[in-house]
């Protein structure tokens, strides 16, 4: 589960600073399909990095899971995203020099999988995102909506518990899409996982069990 | 005005080959609105490469204003693209070290525009595009959608007769999508600039005069 108790955001630029969310509180509860929706700078993108723990807010309380992650000191905090946190990030984040089924197996290895292990689960990941003929390629030898779709394997295939997809949809076309939203929506109905989805996509949108709108840093009271 | 006459594009991959597009014939006239859709994969953005002269085809002949691009050398390629053709990239690819407002500058410098009016022209472009206010920020201190439309801003601002524009509305909310949609569409109507654009978005679509499905790299007939 996770919880935002009055965060804001504030990023400095030069001598002037832009306050990106201004006291947002929401609560998720466990097995949750949750979408974030607002428009392009709203504040999407910081949300999910504070409830991802890859940020600090500038103000409020981030819990995750019970716990105060200001409380958490970097090694919790790593080990809090590499056991738990599913991130499907808005421009990927892929190692280029690595191929995309080495990028995925990445995070199996990182927590300590047995080679061959690591190896099938990746491969299995890639297929079920339809990237089977594609598993050697790097990340500039795929096209924009295959990276997406690396970056959704890699982040499905730890079994997280929470997973943070910032606009996981926008680079595939509405086939390829559908096809992602029903394995996510599958995961969260079979396995519990949550979702927090940011989203501009109606499709994503009309599955999500509720819908949290962002304004200029600020969530919209609920509907 | 772009021809592509039986053009195929493979990429080496290792020992193997990958045929991104496959004996694909297009003429687009002087003033057309052209969408190219197609599922993720399907060779889009490898068309739209390749009509923007920043890759060579496999087979086949691309001709831009009737002349063979193979034809001429890397300079005058390089005067073609610079003068004539905006290109905006799936992936941004804006300059990581300079500000908005600096990488939509460089194309008009690039061009020998004088600072003064390089400048001037780069804000208005901003502004067009709803970005006025984060003009200093650098792309890392930017939304998805922010930096989505400093592409497009840097694609405009040289007022090109060809613009190319690889999935331009992918990261914005509908309601940022369609501002820039009418903004194209007014450029396309007053000033005869030519699109062509790669796209899944429902809302580009209907606008196109002629939509072009790819499938596995190839074109399918007209419907
Ligand atoms: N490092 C930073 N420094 C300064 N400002 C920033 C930084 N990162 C983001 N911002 C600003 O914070 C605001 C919120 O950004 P955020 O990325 O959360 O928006 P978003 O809702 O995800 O937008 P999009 O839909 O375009 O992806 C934006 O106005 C952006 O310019
Ligand atoms: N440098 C490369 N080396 C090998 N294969 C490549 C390379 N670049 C692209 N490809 C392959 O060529 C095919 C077409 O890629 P392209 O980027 O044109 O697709 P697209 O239609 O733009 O897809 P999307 O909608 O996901 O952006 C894909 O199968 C991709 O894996
Ligand atoms: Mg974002
Ligand atoms: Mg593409």
């Amino acid at each position: 589960s996770a919880r935002l108790e009055d965060v804001s955001k504030d990023y400095a630029l030069g001598r002037t600073q832009v306050s990106a969310l201004r006291g947002v509180s929401l609560a998720v509860e466990p097995g949750e399909f949750v979408a974030v929706a607002g428009p392009s700078g709203s504040g999407k993108s910081t949300l999910l990095n504070l409830v991802g723990c890859l940020d600090h807010p500038s103000a409020g309380r981030v819990v995750v899971d019970g716990r105060d992650v200001a409380a958490l000191d970097d090694d919790a905090l790593s080990d809090l995203r590499a056991q738990k946190i599913g991130f499907i990030f808005q421009s990927f984040n892929l190692i280029p020099v690595l191929s995309a089924l080495e990028n995925v197996e990445f995070p199996l290895l990182f927590r300590g999988l047995p080679r061959a292990q690591s190896r099938a689960r990746a491969e299995r990941a890639l297929d079920e995102v339809g990237l089977g003929d594609v598993a050697r390629h790097r990340p500039d030898e795929l096209s924009g909506g295959q990276r997406q779709r690396v970056a959704i394997a890699r982040a499905l295939v730890t079994a997280p518990v929470l997973v943070l997809a910032d606009e996981p949809t926008a680079n595939l076309d509405s086939k390829t899409g559908e096809a992602i939203l029903d394995l996510m929506l599958d995961l969260n109905r079979k396995q519990g996982t949550t979702f927090i989805f940011s989203t501009h996509d109606p499709k994503v949108l009309v599955h999500a069990q509720r819908v949290l709108r962002l304004a200029d840093g600020r969530l919209e009271a609920a509907s």
